[in-house]
């Protein structure tokens, strides 16, 4: 990917912070997905040395897929197909390929994300220009198939994680999710709970459910769930109207120009019969009123590429494809098979209004390429999934964002960058948007802390991310929304964006052991026969012992409260590693509510050795009463003067 | 439908496999036979759960359940991309 390196502060002058030639190169992504295309560029495996010697896995060979695909950097590549040919009969392999390889896409961008090789020249038609690299430039990339055209499904999830597990990944990439259930139900969170037991790190991504409230999978408190930003790059594409008036919008479109000067505009919905006529879905467009004219499609339901296709198929010579509220003014640039522009909801319902209310309505479309240093960023992506966390609502979701909108990576050359089938064009990189493409990121960051610090395990690696992320700007305004314009809040971006630089060196890390997640479960009043199935062997909670979901040694609070009035007390306990140089943290409250007073037990805590523990207790009283639903939001920081540990706290009342 | 097959994720309590089995996968075979004689299954698990997948009728899914040391019997679910 280019530029989200250098949005991420890892560029050429941070390069020696990152010891990327030697323990990163002993690291294995795993990538849960839909496969690899391993002629990408992106695993190239020039200067890598041997396969670590621990790894155990092996290319799997199948259509179009020999062992010669894998080299020193893709070194393992394996396929699982057999639920889904279960339930959806034999693959055929004329339509996709029974092997690791990816007739998709979708499994390359996020493995090349995670940790491709430095590809210089990389672009989409020229735009996002610049050298692409993975976050992991060095890391070892290990891709188990299991998600197919007719979707991934839970049996062959769990025997990729099985099998990944077995070969022994170090990080483990999942940009896929299921519907919310209890963790013993969900397969992910069994497989990652076994994977977080050896050792592995697991992030997953959060969702694209969002704006809405409680819409986040992955949720389970053994994987790092990534929420989706944007970052400071635009593909701008003004839309211009006869009135002389002018909206921002982005396109990737590169082909035919426009005819010169302005074109007749109408709106899908009066140019078909169909009740649902204004969202260009197929075959619903009156070819007699589209020809030679741009077309107003309202954003929903089918996908935004195959709008613009509907639009040429009936003879359109562009579109202008405008959000609705559900989208709000998220842009999301596509390339698209036509000249088209996204706009957002005000400038669509801008350009509605001057379509109906002008009897000759025109329109032309100005595209400008790549725009980069485009501020705010981040913001939050209005698809990204939002907390609070419905299965526990003590557990902070999501925990983190990273980059996820208008991301380029690399891409099969079994399909064009809209993934139309009558998309001819093939390209080596693609750009796309979701949470799919943010997790990838922090697996790549996570694969570079892990080669920074091989002692450290996967919840201190997280607890490293999230106590460094950022939930300001420079100017200390708290990151936006863009779903609402307004600041946004942990329940949309966790403990904030990743800071890969700052996570080097967290001074404190929140850990945690197997026996902290039984512990967990134990206070979830799981079954034994429950938590066995998670834990694979005999398990039974202590009788005598009081366990207490908001003692799980967690980087965020979440703190949830009976909206019924009266005095409600919470405590939290929590414990710091000392995993920088002796000193003494002092403690720092910020909440932006009187109805919870806050005390911290002690407000002072000093650490003379490396890996020197130490205990502090919050309790929460509310004071009052509040309206169900309110939610409201604080912070608890640790400094030494050089290191800020940073927690956020999420209020909620039920 | 009711003689319709989906596909079941099956846990097994691997500490209470009998004595008279050398193998879990034994184990697991003879424990699918007994409930479904002509069902295969799609995969074993042995590093994330202990178990394996079949394809069984809502009887046999049921009856596999009551089984000694099945912890549990859940029908697929299907994942999307993000």
């Amino acid at each position: 990917t280019t530029r989200t390196p250098e949005f991420l502060g890892l560029g050429k002058s941070t390069d020696a912070l990152f010891p990327e030639t030697d323990s990163v190169s002993d690291v294995v992504v795993g990538v849960l997905d839909t496969g690899v295309w391993p002629e990408s560029h992106s695993f190239a495996d020039d200067g890598l040395g041997p396969v670590p010697a621990s790894w155990k896995g092996f290319c799997e060979e199948g259509t179009n897929f020999t062992s010669s695909h894998c080299n020193r950097k893709l070194i393992g590549a394996r396929f699982f197909s057999r639920g889904y040919e279960a339930t959806l009969g034999p693959i055929d392999a004329s339509r996709e390929s029974k092997s690791p390889r990816d007739d998709d896409g979708h499994g390359t961008h996020t493995a090349s994300t995670a940790a491709g090789s430095v590809v210089e020249g990389a672009s989409l038609f020229g735009f996002a220009a610049g050298t692409a690299r993975g976050m992991a430039t060095r890391a070892r990339v290990a891709v188990y198939k299991v998600c197919w055209l007719g979707g991934c499904f839970s049996s062959d999830i769990l025997k990729g994680l099985d099998q990944a597990v077995e070969d022994n990944v170090n990080v483990l990439s999942m940009s896929l999710g299921g519907g919310m259930s209890e963790y013993y139900r969900d397969s992910v969170a069994v497989g990652a709970f076994a994977a977080m037991q050896k050792g592995i790190f697991i992030s997953s991504s959060a969702g694209n459910a969002g704006p809405s409230d409680f819409s986040l999978s992955n949720v389970a408190p053994w994987i790092t769930t990534v929420g989706a930003g944007t970052l400071d790059r635009d593909f701008p594409a003004y839309v211009s109207l006869g009135s002389g008036q002018n909206y921002s919008g982005v396109s990737l479109y590169k082909g035919d120009a426009l005819p010169h000067g302005m074109l007749p505009l109408i709106y899908a919905g009066n140019a078909s019969n169909a009740t649902n006529g204004n969202l260009c879905m197929m075959g619903t467009l009156i070819p007699e009123k589209v020809a030679g004219k741009m077309v107003l499609c309202d954003r929903g339901l089918n996908a935004r590429v195959q709008k613009g296709a509907v639009v040429k198929a009936a003879g359109g010579l562009g579109m202008v494809l405008a959000n609705t509220a559900s989208n709000g003014e998220e842009l999301v640039a596509d390339a698209h098979l036509l000249p088209a522009s996204c706009v957002g909801e005000k400038s669509g319902n801008a350009i509605k209004k001057y379509l109906f209310s002008d009897t000759n309505p025109t329109v032309t479309i100005l595209f400008e390429g790549t725009k980069v240093g485009v501020q705010p960023s981040p913001v939050v992506a209005a698809f990204s999934s939002r907390g609070p966390n419905l299965i526990t609502p003590q557990i902070l979701k999501p925990d983190i964002i990273a980059p996820g909108v208008n991301i380029i990576a690399g891409w099969s050359g079994k399909l064009g960058p809209t993934g139309l089938a009558i998309d001819s064009r093939r390209v080596a990189f693609n750009i796309i948007s979701g949470t799919s493409m943010s997790c990838p990121h922090v697996s790549g960051l996570a694969a570079l802390l892990k080669g920074a610090h091989p002692e450290w395990s996967p919840a201190a690696i997280r607890s490293a991310l999230m106590t460094t992320a950022y939930s300001s700007y420079k100017d200390g305004q708290i990151l936006l929304d863009i779903a609402t314009g307004k600041p946004s809040t942990p329940f949309d971006h966790g403990a904030g964006h990743a800071d890969p630089v700052a996570a080097l060196d967290p001074g404190l890390v929140y850990d945690l052991t197997v026996d902290d997640y039984l512990d967990f479960l134990c206070a979830l009043n799981y079954t034994d026969d429950q938590i066995s199935g998670l834990t694979r062997k005999e398990f039974s909670c202590d009788a005598k012992k009081k366990y207490s979901v908001t003692d799980l040694n967690y980087p965020s609070f979440a703190v949830n409260f009976q909206s019924n009035g009266g005095s409600s007390v919470y405590n939290y306990s929590r414990t710091l590693t000392n995993v920088g140089p002796a000193g003494t943290y002092k403690l720092s409250l910020k909440s932006e509510t009187q109805s919870v007073k806050i005390s911290v037990e002690p407000e002072t805590l000093s650490f003379s050795h490396a890996n020197e523990k130490k205990s502090y207790t919050v309790t929460f009283t509310a004071v009052g009463s509040m309206s169900p639903d309110s939610k409201s939001f604080g912070r608890i920081e640790w400094s030494d003067g050089k290191h800020i540990v940073g927690s956020p706290i999420a209020f909620s009342w039920s | 439908a009711q003689n319709e097959k989906t596909t079941y994720v099956v846990r097994m309590a691997s500490h209470q496999m009998p004595k008279a089995f050398e193998r879990h996968a034994h184990w697991y075979a003879a424990s699918l036979k007994s409930v479904s004689p002509s069902a295969d299954m799609l995969y074993t698990y042995n590093n994330v759960v202990h178990g394996f997948s079949t394809r069984l009728t809502d009887d046999e899914a049921r009856s596999l359940q009551g089984q000694p040391g099945v912890i549990s019997v859940w029908p697929e679910l299907k994942y999307e991309l993000h």
